[in-house]
């Protein structure tokens, strides 16, 4: 079974945290604030206030014995590094980082970052992407050139089916689920008729995904 | 062409300006920190130091012109309420804004925020799934049941095919694209062999890419 400990009990960290207890594991986890902490105390096996710039209370905590170590400090970038620093001259196998700027990214690749992100840019460049394709409800990029995108069926193609759409043909792209109000239908009936409000979830190259939501919906 | 104005340029603010430059439109960029201001003057068609909560200055703005207004206020919860509330009583017709806490949402639905964001709760959520299943590499949730899987090949299906390793029938679920080392092949040879490294991009219940994942790979 695996271990987790989760320093920096931020909205990243504290959400990380609730998500891991929900899905039923051990998490430990770990703030110098003690209201951080305390704030956690139903979603945690195990709590502890501590200032983790400081070596030996990572060393009493016992921190080697923890396969993956989340750290969530945000503003102290320097306290965020010294405290990865220590976690991997402790050998401690995964550390997965939240990183503040892009400096703060390239010193942690250097001391070993097993993984690094970077939550509120990567949702700044997603919104600039919804601000810019309305119809496009979320997407997953697959490369720079292909994507998965869910679009908004419109009135344009209301009661129409894929037949009749020709969406392969037409734009290049392939309809590889929709989802109707219920239920999410992986397998497509080529003559079911599409109703507006239904979801299309597709794949294919980013332009001919836009030119199929600027021409089709 | 559409006009946004982006207020309060912390990395989730400032990231949606410079990506919205990126794709080329225009942006004004708002924050009360003049700092924050001009280090954004090169990826901002318009910049602006102002204290958002001051209608007479949002008014002097002119911002009932712009259609898309994104709130990226984050510590200063009252600020960011304000603001959104002068906002809609401008007619301005989105409102986008990124949220602190729970409250803070309930609150930003009952003034009639348009989209509310959530960039650090949400991505500490999905690392709890990462963490949890070390062989998805990117997904989508298209539903509770259903989503959209990016796993990396292992040397256990190295140099079978997708024929031969029958994964409709053995596990209920469908691989849609294959990643290979320079491209993104969206319409898999059933026939090709899979090479570890590559990544299957499928979709399928959430129960049966559990089982593929833990049986297959
Ligand atoms: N040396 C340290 N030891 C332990 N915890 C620390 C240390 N330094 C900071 N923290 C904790 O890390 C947490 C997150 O840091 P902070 O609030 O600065 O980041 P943030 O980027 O605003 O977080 P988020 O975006 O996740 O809300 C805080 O609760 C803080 O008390
Ligand atoms: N009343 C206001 N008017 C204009 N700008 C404001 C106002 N209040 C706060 N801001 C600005 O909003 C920006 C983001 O706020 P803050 O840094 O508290 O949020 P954050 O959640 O840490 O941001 P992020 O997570 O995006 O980095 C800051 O640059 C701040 O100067």
């Amino acid at each position: 079974k695996k271990q987790f400990a989760i320093i920096g009990l931020g909205r990243f960290g504290s959400s990380v945290c609730r998500e891991l207890h929900h899905m039923g594991h051990e998490v430990l986890a770990i703030d110098k604030n003690e209201k951080k902490v305390d704030a956690l105390s139903d979603v945690a096996t195990h709590t502890l206030v501590a200032d983790v710039t400081d070596e030996t209370a990572l060393q009493r905590i016992g921190i080697r014995n923890f396969e993956h170590v989340i750290v969530g400090i945000g503003e102290d970038i320097q306290a965020s590094i010294l405290a990865t620093l220590h976690l991997k001259d402790f050998d401690v196998p995964k550390v997965w980082v939240k990183a503040q700027n892009n400096y703060h990214h390239k010193v942690l690749e250097k001391i070993g970052a097993d993984r690094i992100f970077h939550p509120e840019h990567d949702m700044g460049y997603r919104i600039a992407e919804f601000l810019t394709s309305e119809k496009v409800l979320d997407y997953i990029d697959l490369s720079s050139d292909y994507s998965i995108v869910e679009m908004l069926a419109t009135d344009k193609i209301n009661n129409k089916s894929l037949v009749e759409l020709d969406i392969r043909a037409k734009y290049g792209c392939t309809v590889i689920a929709i989802k109707k109000t219920n239920k999410v239908d992986v397998t497509p009936n080529p003559t079911e008729k599409i109703n507006k409000g239904d979801i299309l979830v597709m794949i294919g190259n980013k332009k001919d995904l836009r030119r199929f939501q600027d021409g089709a919906l």
